[in-house]
């Protein structure tokens, strides 16, 4: 597996806030939970009708979708195991074929 | 241009390396490799000079890619852009064009520490590899590094943070070689531009604050034609505008500083796509990506040679 399977389990999900409320939230879940913001660049950049990409490690993504849900936010789960989707990208298995 | 190299698949540091090493012995007339200086971890930071040695003095174009390590898409646009002007210099009359007219001064990895450790260790690096003293975080966002209302909005003064604008405005030695390379040459260089990943967004400057550049007009219309280009290719619609509305603001960014430098004509890409793969762009669409990005590239390339 590349990178030693590190990436197994974690997932990448998708937040849209719709209020400031839930800009708020999610300001403050990401800075506790310290996740690889995908997109915006940063946690400060996120407002309203912001796409919101995030990967969460799988021993987090259970924490974050609970308070997800509990926020009443919705999310939408775009990568259900970033280890699969590394693989798929072939990157470090094309060059292992080329070597 | 280089047997059996692929095009379509991403490539290590190395194999990059050897690329242009190859290229600077078989296409002499074409390219020159060259070095701008040392990374933080020592790698050489190589630049690719490709045009037609026709004249004493020529206007160029700046291209970096991979100031942000994760982004992998970028150097394989960059690869795939010397590729097509070295294969199409013949029988394409606009690239010819180009190429007689222009220099072009490519960056294949702007980041080559980040890029390095983005395939060996973590494949989401974003940042150099710098240390930090006080704290056991590594790394400057290279695109906050600039001397241009440096750490204002958009970047971070902590240095664990992924946009972390560094101890000081070009503390970063990559960003302190390519802003020395281009403020030598700031009278011929023309247009910066760099690519990123992902949004589908064509961006002109300001990043640092909300306001209208100057020359607003020119830079509009060529971002303008340049996506109407790109989507004739496969359809793939890209928005552009100022990135401050476009994307968000951000400070101490290489495209507001070349512009702040005198270079008129200053863009970031952000190429595919919007989030689906993110990242991870599968090699299979490195084709597509590049093809239609070529189309913009060589769009503004002769806007900027009709002089707006």
């Amino acid at each position: 597996y590349s990178y030693n399977n590190r990436y197994s389990g974690d997932k990448v999900i998708r937040l849209v806030p719709e209020s400031e409320r839930e800009a708020q939230a999610l300001n403050a879940i990401f800075h506790q939970l310290k996740v690889d913001l995908w997109q915006p660049s940063s946690i400060f950049h996120i407002s309203v009708d912001t796409v919101t990409d995030v990967h969460v490690p799988r021993n987090r993504s259970q924490i974050l979708l609970s308070y997800l849900q509990q926020a009443n936010i919705k999310y939408k789960i775009i990568i259900s195991d970033l280890q699969k989707a590394v693989e798929k990208q072939s990157g470090l298995r094309s060059y292992r074929h080329r070597r | 241009s280089v047997p059996g190299y692929n095009y379509e698949v991403y490539h290590s540091l190395g194999e990059i390396q050897s690329w242009m090493y190859h290229l600077n012995k078989t296409h002499s007339n074409l390219i020159h490799m060259f070095s701008i200086g040392k990374s933080y971890e020592g790698r050489p930071l190589f630049v690719l000079k490709l045009g037609k040695r026709s004249r004493p003095y020529k206007r160029a174009v700046w291209i970096d890619c991979g100031i942000h390590a994760r982004e992998w898409i970028g150097p394989a646009f960059c690869q795939w852009f010397v590729k097509e002007a070295l294969h199409t210099y013949q029988s394409d009359p606009a690239m010819r064009r180009m190429l007689n007219q222009l220099y072009f001064y490519i960056m294949p990895v702007f980041n080559v520490d980040g890029y390095n450790f983005s395939w060996t260790n973590d494949r989401f690096w974003r940042k150099t590899r710098s240390k930090n003293s006080q704290f056991r975080c590594h790394g400057v966002d290279a695109n906050r590094n600039w001397k241009v209302k440096w750490c204002d909005e958009g970047a971070s003064l902590h240095p664990c943070d992924d946009t972390y604008c560094g101890p000081f405005p070009e503390s970063e030695p990559e960003v302190k070689a390519v802003a020395h390379f281009l403020r030598k040459r700031q009278k011929q260089i023309k247009a910066y531009l760099s690519f990123h990943a992902y949004a589908q967004m064509l961006l002109y400057p300001y990043s640092y604050k909300y306001a209208t550049i100057p020359n607003f007009s020119c830079v509009e219309s060529a971002a303008y034609n340049a996506v109407n280009a790109l989507q004739s290719a496969y359809g793939i619609r890209y928005r552009y505008g100022p990135a401050s509305s476009t994307l968000y603001v951000s400070s101490g960014s290489s495209m507001d500083w070349a512009y702040k430098n005198g270079i008129p004509y200053a863009f970031a890409f952000e190429l595919r796509d919007t989030g689906h793969f993110g990242f991870l762009l599968p090699e299979t669409l490195i084709k597509p990506t590049c093809t239609e990005t070529m189309l913009a590239v060589k769009n503004i390339t002769m806007h900027l040679l009709k002089k707006c």
